[in-house]
């Protein structure tokens, strides 16, 4: 909350947009504008309603350097933009830096994203401390077709002007916390010897060399990506990563996903029945890729780039007691399955499970 | 004599350092520093606010990890303190 908990006296609140960046569509600007506004109308029982040629609450304008205001902006990057607490006059006015490159898609700086963030400050937010958060203070990008207003700042709006008129409250996502002995994950792959744990839109990073995990949005290092990734594994062999959502996959050549992708899973030799895969991971010193779909599992020949015969087998008749498999992967000739928040290690020579601990064991909780 | 290239580059991580720090915690601009009080140096207190806020090793020095967040582009609106 921003010191001295200002806040607006009413809920209908007027907003104005003074004038428009050179670097979108007027109407793109303005969709993105009122997406943003309903990112906050949407669980509060705030209204926004526009107004032209007079003064409004909100006062939306494009400003360069120094624009008197005290706080000059610093040219491309850098400061984006900003925005002041609910009151008169200046107050809950937000200004957006023209220098930079506005966008309404992953380039540059989304404006939708960024003026979200501003409004919250319009109506009396400060910024969280939560990487997850809209009020995160650092910029990232997020689909705004996949957008949810986080948890953490629906708790905060909420706190200063209330729940929502809805008869559903709405919730947002929360940001997985690396020790949270309840944590589950989507996928698990290696990535030239770290470990890479998928949950939801975030990607938490394992270094064997450094104690802490690293937590970062998957689309900070891969915006062709969509948050959910359902598999992937390392072929190691040739350097890539392949990741799993629906019935589609990508690969990741290097530090890049590869051009072309994403492609349909049919193409790996599975029936049009597999609707997505669940978990896989590629056995260096066999070339076999395993994927694990409900209770079955097929096997892939790398260097023959197709199914092998015979499958899918029971999970159970090959790897033991572990029911579905949420995420795999394999490192130092061990395959560890998770499920839910169990991990089983198992080994592939012994054909048995050795060890069953905790999914979070690789974060030094 | 001119700079070594390890000093300019000090001196730009400096300014780096102080100008996010004034900007975003309320570091006070030095105005006088021959007035400097004695105790811990202002910037090393406000470098550990900072590193906290964003969950980073709070070690009062500008490490990679936290010059690394400094240059990341950002919302004008101070982390902590008042914005009017």
């Amino acid at each position: 909350f921003t010191a001295g908990n200002p806040k607006w006296k009413r809920n209908n609140l007027t907003y104005r947009i003074l004038n428009y960046t050179p670097k979108m569509r007027q109407a793109d600007v303005e969709e993105a504008i009122q997406k943003a506004l309903s990112v906050w109308s949407n669980v509060t029982p705030l209204t926004f309603q526009k107004v032209e040629n007079k003064e409004a609450d909100i006062m939306i304008s494009f400003a360069y350097r120094d624009h008197r205001d005290n706080s000059p902006f610093d040219g491309p990057n850098g400061q984006l933009a900003h925005a002041f607490q609910p009151g008169e006059g200046i107050g809950g006015d937000v200004h957006l830096d023209d220098e930079e490159f506005w966008t309404k898609d992953g380039r540059g700086y989304n404006l939708f994203i960024v003026a979200a963030h501003e409004l919250g400050h319009s109506l009396g937010l400060s910024h969280s401390n939560d990487p997850g958060a809209l009020m995160y203070p650092t910029y990232s990008y997020t689909d705004p077709k996949e957008f949810l207003l986080p948890q953490d700042d629906i708790n905060g709006i909420q706190a200063i002007y209330g729940k929502s008129n809805a008869a559903v409250q709405p919730t947002g996502p929360t940001t997985p916390q690396a020790c949270d002995p309840n944590l589950t994950f989507d996928a698990i792959t290696t990535l030239r010897g770290e470990i890479i744990f998928f949950k939801d839109r975030y990607m938490l990073r394992k270094h064997p060399e450094r104690a802490e995990t690293e937590l970062n949005f998957i689309s900070l290092l891969w915006p062709k990506l969509p948050s959910g990734i359902q598999a992937a594994y390392e072929n190691i062999e040739r350097d890539e990563v392949l990741f799993f959502k629906e019935s589609k996959y990508w690969v990741l050549r290097g530090y890049d996903i590869a051009p072309g992708y994403p492609k349909p899973i049919y193409h790996l030799g599975f029936p049009k029945t597999v609707k997505r895969v669940n978990a896989a991971y590629s056995d260096e010193t066999t070339g076999k890729t395993y994927f694990f779909i409900a209770d079955r599992y097929w096997r892939y020949d790398e260097n023959k780039k197709s199914m092998d015969h015979g499958y899918p087998k029971k999970i159970a008749s090959n790897f033991g007691k572990i029911g579905r498999v949420d995420a795999v992967f394999q490192k130092d000739g061990y395959v560890y399955f998770f499920h839910g928040t169990t991990q089983f290690q198992f080994d592939p020579r012994a054909k048995r499970i050795v060890k069953k601990t905790r999914s979070i064991s690789w974060f030094n909780c | 004599f001119p700079m070594t290239p390890e000093a300019e580059d000090e001196g730009k991580t400096l300014r780096l350092v102080e100008s996010y720090l004034q900007n975003f915690y309320n570091l006070q601009r030095d105005r006088q520093p021959h007035l400097r009080h004695h105790g811990e140096n202002p910037l090393a207190a406000k470098l550990k606010e900072m590193q906290a806020f964003f969950g980073l090793q709070v070690t009062g020095k500008p490490d990679l990890n936290t010059l690394e967040v400094m240059k990341k582009p950002r919302c004008g609106v101070p982390d902590v303190g008042r914005y009017v």
